[in-house]
């Protein structure tokens, strides 16, 4: 989806989306 | 495990047998970082525990410009404690599904 980006570092994938609002902490 | 504001989940089930693992990671509270986090939501990414260590993924998070450099040992240490929890669970529960 738009919503998720894919990141490569040393050869390693990072797949980015965004945090669930449910997991995030009230700040 | 110490509250560091960044919180690292397993992504999938853990069968207790494979060594690469899928981890979810995201920064809960930026208060307790010392850089400021790039906003990036959840970070997914794959981890062998026997052959890696915590410390490479954090600075190929940092290279990657997730975080700031100053939160390497944070991340860190962030993914060690949950990668503790993986090898502990495993440790007790295998031998039982065995």
């Amino acid at each position: 989806s738009s919503l998720t980006q894919v990141v490569h570092s040393a050869g390693r994938r990072f797949i980015v989306s965004p945090v669930p609002e449910s997991r995030l902490r009230e700040q | 495990a110490e509250d560091t504001g960044v919180r690292v989940e397993l992504a999938e089930e853990d069968d207790g047998q494979k060594s690469s693992i899928a981890l979810r990671l995201w920064v809960e509270d930026p208060k307790k970082l010392k850089g400021k986090p790039k906003d990036n939501g959840a970070i997914e990414f794959t981890f062998d525990l026997e052959k890696e260590t915590p410390d490479d993924v954090a600075q190929e998070m940092v290279d990657a410009g997730f975080f700031h450099e100053s939160d390497v040992k944070i991340v860190a240490k962030s993914i060690r404690d949950r990668v503790a929890l993986i090898l502990w669970r495993r440790e007790r529960i295998w031998p039982i599904l065995q």
